[in-house]
């Protein structure tokens, strides 16, 4: 169990606020507004209505020995700058600011956050990317060029056995395993006579340009 | 290549119309300010000053046809929800729609949404879910309760091999491949005799709760 803490609570202080809460760690949440402290008093273990530019408030909630802060004032952005830098100042070891801009990124960089996101640009690259390749379900990117993707079965694939397909030697792409969707069960080894169906998810891992190859021609 | 709508450029709307143009689609981009549209028209295919409520503008630019249309247009709900029900009325195949909140993204699903994005919210589950496990750096999740994992090796681990640990036997943890981080390279089909090292990164997959004992005991 650890202690996190939440500062300003709009809408991405308030669900990291809740999904620490729910995973059972220790949070304490601030913000100056009391209706929104209200909302997350329920869940974490300290909602306190306060202003977290005060030194002193950060240091007497024990924040500089906290797991990790986050920082998540909104635009007005000398706010996340002075609070971050504070928290560095207390000795807090892991400080996220979340960033308007990557102006305020930059600066919040050098105030010393250990991580800064900008969650639309996070979230609206990952969307562009699922819209852009529309079998590709999701990817996680794993080193420069490789990628772990759920991808359909191509018109190529559909109803032959997997030995037939030869994802290895013809796709240079790794079958992980094959999700197959009704009944809903995972087969992590799947047999060389496995029939590729087309409500299946195949995950596989390889190169970005070999995963978007298989994708296109098979 | 493919058309896209990017209706609203605020962050989110601006970051998916500048991902989309680079992974070589078609953009249209609109929106009512002119600052705004001047930002994307260096990489989009098509940049409109106008008021995406007027349904004959949706329809002279073809977003009946596109791929998909994003509607992003902030805070004032009535937008988004009017042009989100325009678009499905013009027969619109996939509106992905950004929501500001709960009740915003529930509207937005009544009008015909495909998809309701809240970035925040999302972005905000998926910090939380790394900050509270420190070395499980990402996670897919797969089924109900099968993940990709990538872990750090733990204590038990370090400096042994592969075949000492057993991952399979042992935590029911499949192996799937090893991120070296010097020089940077992934290892697919690791040795049996691969001795671990602190840097290494280990893709896994396995059910969530063998993943989390792996990563606790090892
Ligand atoms: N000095 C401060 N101390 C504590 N809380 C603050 C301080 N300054 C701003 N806040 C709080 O930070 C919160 C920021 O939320 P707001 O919705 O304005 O911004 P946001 O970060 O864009 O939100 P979202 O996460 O929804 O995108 C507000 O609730 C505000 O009261
Ligand atoms: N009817 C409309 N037609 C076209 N554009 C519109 C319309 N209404 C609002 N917009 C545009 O949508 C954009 C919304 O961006 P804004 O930054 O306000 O909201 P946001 O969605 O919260 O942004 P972010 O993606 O940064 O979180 C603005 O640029 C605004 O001009």
């Amino acid at each position: 169990m650890k202690r996190f803490g939440v500062i300003g609570l709009g809408n991405f202080g308030f669900y990291i606020a809740k999904t620490l809460s729910e995973e059972k760690h220790e949070v304490v949440a601030i913000d100056t507004n009391q209706a929104k402290v209200q909302k997350v008093s329920e869940f974490v273990d300290m909602a306190v209505v306060g202003d977290a530019t005060d030194i002193e408030l950060l240091k007497r909630l024990g924040l500089a020995e906290a797991e990790a802060v986050i920082v998540s004032t909104g635009d007005e952005i000398q706010y996340s700058i002075l609070i971050t830098m504070f928290l560095k100042e207390l000795g807090c070891n892991n400080v996220v600011a979340k960033a308007t801009s990557e102006e305020h990124a930059r600066v919040l960089e050098k105030v010393g956050a250990d991580r800064v996101i900008i969650p639309e640009k996070e979230m609206a690259e990952k969307s562009a990317k699922s819209l852009a390749t529309p079998n590709m379900i999701d990817f996680v990117p794993l080193s420069e060029d490789y990628i772990v993707a759920e991808i359909s079965p191509g018109s190529e694939m559909l109803h032959r056995s997997l030995s037939e397909v030869q994802l290895r030697t013809r796709y240079n792409v790794q079958l992980l395993a094959i999700k197959e969707v009704i009944p809903d069960k995972l087969i992590f080894v799947p047999s060389p006579d496995y029939k590729f169906k087309d409500s299946d998810i195949l995950l596989v891992l390889g190169r970005k340009e070999d995963v978007e190859k298989l994708r296109r021609n098979a």
